[in-house]
């Protein structure tokens, strides 16, 4: 299936560091 | 001995890439020499580093836009993707800089870069701001003005998402009518 994300789930990213 | 979740390390990858652009007014170049490719991205974590990395909408200058599109389509009428495509448009008023811009413009990216038009998503091509001094603009453009039922179900998403109140009618242009036009508004083809 496609990879929906909503939006509460993408802000609760928005300010986590990322490891890259 | 430790094992970490591959959920701590991985990055939530995106169904989509996607390339954002930016365009700055400077009359002495042709349109697209003021077009530029700033970055791509996959995945949610690399969406946001770009997101909270640069200036928002409200504090560009005049005659600047940004564009997100999925990668491979250029963000102009004449790319294979939006030639048959329209745009759903939302027009602000001089108040709603200071109020709704921002608000509005990350809430589209949010419904691109989630897919958040279910099955249509496959029809968006992508966003553009145009930040200006008569009225700022924020649309949402599809790869065909003949696909009534994704049309639909992209502008009633996104009039929802954006917070868009029920009485207010925001209208569907093909980018053919917006190139012909001949006066200062396009005809819709859908609201």
């Amino acid at each position: 299936g496609k990879r929906q994300y909503n939006r509460v789930f993408l802000l609760g990213f928005q300010f986590i560091p990322a490891c890259i | 001995q430790k094992v970490i979740s591959p959920e701590s390390y991985i990055k939530h990858p995106l169904q989509n890439k996607w390339a954002l652009w930016f365009f700055k007014n400077d009359k002495s170049k042709t349109w697209q020499a003021n077009l530029r490719l700033i970055s791509k991205f996959d995945t949610v974590e690399d969406f946001w580093a770009l997101y909270n990395h640069i200036q928002l909408p409200s504090d560009l200058m005049s005659g600047c836009d940004y564009s997100l599109f999925k990668d491979g389509i250029e963000p102009m009428w004449e790319d294979g993707r939006n030639r048959k495509g329209g745009r759903w448009l939302i027009t602000l008023s001089k108040q709603q800089r200071r109020a709704d811009l921002d608000r509005f413009w990350l809430e589209t990216l949010m419904c691109l870069v989630g897919e958040g038009f279910d099955e249509h998503s496959d029809d968006v091509c992508g966003a553009v701001i145009n930040v200006r001094a008569k009225g700022d603009k924020i649309a949402v453009w599809t790869t065909d003005y003949e696909n009534k039922d994704a049309i639909t179900h992209i502008g009633q998403v996104y009039k929802e998402r954006l917070g868009v109140p029920p009485k207010v009618i925001i209208g569907y242009q093909s980018h053919a009518d917006t190139a012909t036009k001949s006066g200062s508004s396009t005809k819709n083809k859908f609201v």
